[in-house]
């Protein structure tokens, strides 16, 4: 239950609340609330309003309950073809 | 690449395309392994500064500066951040920690798609020529995601994230991660962020072929690219104590067997285990292959790797065998000893020849390149197959293009079979693949690009779409070589690509932005799934009824759910629209189903076109009777008028 792995969140940006003048201030914020320690591998602008980051599976599920998050999706390994 | 320019009338119509100074704009980006700098394939003489557009970066890395990349490859970044966090830190010792090619796959894809032309090329001598890419003065952008340990998707959404904010104007993506609904594929999601700001996501279908359902990367905004052959072998024979002769093919190139008969084992004879047939590491004995040509079977391990494995148990050469999974399809390796590929069939006759004979005995004769060869193009076995298995009323693949024994550029840090043993270096390898099938398209839509800027990315894969062949250079059918017999729309899509004919289309499927917002709709996505998807806050309208069949897709695919059931017939209605982009004609359609089962209807059967960029809408009516599951028959749906043939595949299956 303790161990990390990548999970992938996305946030929906009109949720964001009107005390944040940046988007990626309340990312910082809600990963927080859940997680003294997880830090963000990456935070998306184009492709995902969101970032992705190493959670626990209880972690990710708290997340997920969150106001303003959309899904707090696993990490997939691909391979070339 | 050598030989699919020709193949593909790039070269014989060369005046036709764009001139340098247009395509020279276009920028391809590719998602892979990374890049080798300093191959030839990336000599950027002869073209002017970088496009003003162009927002990117040459990063910093192990054995990489910022000024590695020039005129030609534009930029290069890294992207470890979920690699590492997964896999620990990079071992620096084992892989750059930059956008340095380590394996050889992504300078292979990257000189497929954009490479500049490079004379002399070959591998070992086979393949030579003049080798360039689709897009020869289109500028490479590389974007390392892939690692020795696999490519990870917060990686692979970094990469195109950054991407699009560089500024590229096609991305291709040689890679795939199974079957998920779109808002949880991150190749899904990006490729949707790409294609709203104009960029043409081109990626491979797979190698999971030929079983059914097999296709990756099939959301209707990705350009989806399936395998085939080109014209050219690389034959290699066996010749048996018995006078007997099996052609099959190979790369090697070094001591040859001179001819000399020597004696010949079956793995399986050779071996304590009992899977000693597939010449597992170490499962070889010695004294029971030593001086002598060795038959294994294909599968599990890596082909090249079943020769080292002779060679390391003291083995003179290999002979390697096609099982039912490959069938005839003959697929050539530089191996590091003297060694054939041979299909299903005439391993089945050479295994027989051991088995009967007391003492057999073989040889290999290796006959070099050989070009002309018919059928050509022929779908590859491996090539990943329909119907689509996430929205089945989408067909897919959409095209195939060039993806068996491809040359092109290749690492300087890793030898043509890719293994740690293989200490020869070379420029050029070849290599199969659904992932060497992709960047050709990639390149060719760069090519479409620069001659029509304010084309979309669905208008560039139409165009790619439906001027696609469906019969090979000698006229007949496109085949199928795991079943030598006529491939299917499931097997090539709308056909192998056609890159002349698709400059200049006469009309095409346009898409935009709200049409696959409607088609979430249409998949019954929630507000949540799509906002994932699209970062939209689109609401599906309650009031309106939306349908898959409604999406504007080049192809048909329709589903009757009807498996074993008795009498009565099934309807199911598609709408499509038509852009003009050539000049006023008027199109009358023709119909084609292949069988009895089913009926196409076209209403109405003639568009008239008065100007560019009209638009002018059409309903199809699909109607059948009942068919057992898993029946699946098809026809096509074809608009002309004398000058153009628009051609869209129709695939109809009963589930």
């Amino acid at each position: 239950a303790s161990e990390r792995k990548t999970y992938i969140v996305h946030m929906a940006k009109s949720k964001m609340p009107a005390s944040f003048d940046d988007h990626t201030y309340w990312y910082h914020s809600s990963l927080e609330s859940v997680s003294d320690s997880a830090e963000m591998l990456y935070t998306y602008n184009n492709v995902v309003h969101g970032f992705s980051t190493r959670l626990t599976a209880e972690e990710a599920q708290s997340l997920e309950n969150q106001p303003g998050i959309l899904s707090v999706l696993p990490e997939l390994k691909y391979e070339l073809h | 690449t050598t030989r699919t320019p020709e193949f593909l009338g790039l070269e014989k119509s060369a005046d036709l395309f764009p001139e340098s100074g247009s395509v020279s704009e276009v920028i391809i980006g590719v998602l892979d392994t990374g890049i080798w700098p300093e191959s030839k394939s990336f000599d950027d003489t002869g073209l002017g500064p970088v496009p003003s557009s162009w927002k990117g970066q040459c990063e910093e890395g192990t054995n990489f500066t910022s000024s590695t990349c020039n005129r030609k490859l534009i930029g290069a970044r890294y992207f470890s951040k979920g690699y590492e966090a997964t896999l620990g830190p990079i071992d620096e010792s084992k892989e750059s920690k930059s956008a340095r090619d380590d394996d050889g796959h992504g300078t292979h894809t990257a000189t497929t798609a954009g490479g500049s032309v490079v004379t002399g090329a070959s591998l070992f001598g086979y393949a030579s020529g003049t080798a360039r890419g689709m897009a020869t003065r289109a500028r490479i952008a590389a974007y390392k995601v892939c690692w020795v340990g696999g490519c990870f998707s917060s990686d692979i959404l970094a990469a195109m994230d950054k991407a699009i904010d560089d500024n590229v104007n096609v991305l291709s993506l040689s890679l795939g991660g199974g079957m998920s609904d779109y808002y949880r594929d991150s190749v899904a999601i990006g490729a949707f962020a790409a294609m709203e700001k104009g960029i043409l996501v081109s990626c491979s279908a797979g190698n999971a072929g030929p079983s059914q359902y097999s296709l990756s990367n099939v959301a209707p905004w990705i350009t989806t690219v399936g395998a085939g052959t080109l014209d050219r072998d690389f034959p290699a024979y066996v010749s048996l104590g018995n006078g007997l002769n099996y052609s099959g093919v190979s790369l090697y190139r070094g001591d040859s067997l001179s001819s000399k008969m020597l004696p010949f084992v079956f793995a399986g004879n050779a071996s304590n285990v009992t899977n000693g047939n597939l010449c597992m590491m170490g499962t070889l004995i010695p004294e029971k292959v030593s001086g002598k040509i060795v038959l294994c079977d294909r599968g599990v391990n890596a082909r090249v790797q079943k020769g080292a494995v002779v060679k390391a148990a003291g083995g003179a050469g290999m002979v390697l065998a096609n099982t039912a999974a490959n069938g005839e399809e003959l697929v050539a390796d530089a191996h590091l000893l003297p060694a054939t590929t041979v299909g299903q069939k005439s391993g089945d006759l050479i295994k027989s020849y051991i088995f009967s004979d007391p003492n057999p005995t073989a040889t290999i004769l290796f006959e070099g390149t050989k070009v002309g060869i018919e059928p050509s193009p022929v779908v590859a076995a491996f090539s990943s197959r329909g119907p689509n298995s996430i929205t089945p009323e989408i067909l897919k693949p959409d095209v195939i293009a060039p993806g068996v024994n491809i040359i092109a550029g290749w690492s300087g840090s890793v030898g043509p079979t890719g293994l740690a043993i293989d200490t020869r270096r070379v420029g050029f390898n070849i290599i199969s693949g659904t992932s060497m099938s992709c960047p050709h398209v990639s390149g060719l839509a760069a090519l479409l690009k620069a001659a029509h800027p304010e084309w979309s990315p669905a208008a560039i894969r139409s165009a790619l779409m439906t001027t696609a062949n469906t019969a090979c250079k000698n006229g007949q059918m496109i085949e199928d070589i795991a079943t030598g017999k006529p491939s299917t729309p499931f097997d090539h899509g709308s056909g192998h690509v056609d890159p002349v004919s698709a400059l200049n289309p006469g009309l095409v499927y346009d898409l935009n932005i709200s049409d696959y917002l409607n088609f979430l709709c249409a998949l019954n996505y929630t507000a949540s799934q799509i906002s994932s998807l699209a970062r939209s806050n689109f609401t599906c309208d309650s009031s309106k009824k939306y349908s898959v069949t409604d999406l504007n897709y080049p192809s048909f695919a329709v589903s009757f759910q009807m498996g074993g059931g008795t009498g009565g017939t099934t309807v199911v209605k598609h709408t499509r629209t038509l852009t003009n982009v050539g000049s006023a004609a008027t199109y009358k359609v023709s119909l084609h189903s292949q069988s009895e089962s089913f009926k196409i209807s076209v209403e109405p059967d003639s568009l008239t076109f008065t100007e560019l960029n009209e638009k002018k809408s059409y309903a199809v009516t699909f109607t059948a009777g009942s068919m057992p599951s898993n029946t699946n028959s098809f026809g096509r749906i074809e608009w002309s008028d004398g000058k153009h043939i628009v051609r869209s595949p129709v695939a109809i299956s009963w589930t």
